[in-house]
């Protein structure tokens, strides 16, 4: 993938999502 | 320069914060960013989202750009 930066708040939208955040 | 977690957590935090009163906003941010994840859309199809999400915010248009890869950038409407 091209994003890596997008890729990486990706990631950490889908840890804070997963936390109930 | 190359943004970190810290970086991401920090935008998430200012997205939540600005829709305090509207966290399905911020919902929303959430799900358009795990379908990425989950490769269901891709990164036009992101930003078509996220420009859509967040019309009449510059600054969280602009921030979001940063984490884009070169040569994409939603443009802000004044």
């Amino acid at each position: 993938l091209p994003a890596p930066q997008l890729v990486m708040l990706a990631n950490v939208a889908a840890v804070t999502a997963g936390e109930g955040g | 320069q190359r943004l970190k977690v810290e970086d991401a957590l920090s935008y998430l935090d200012q997205v939540k914060l600005q829709f305090g009163n509207q966290p399905q906003v911020y919902n929303d941010f959430l799900d358009i960013m795990k379908e990425f994840k989950s490769q269901s859309i891709d990164t036009p199809g992101v930003i078509s989202r996220v420009s859509q999400l967040f019309k009449g915010h510059p600054d969280l248009i602009m921030g979001f750009n940063t984490f884009l890869p070169p040569g994409y950038k939603i443009e802000v409407q004044t």
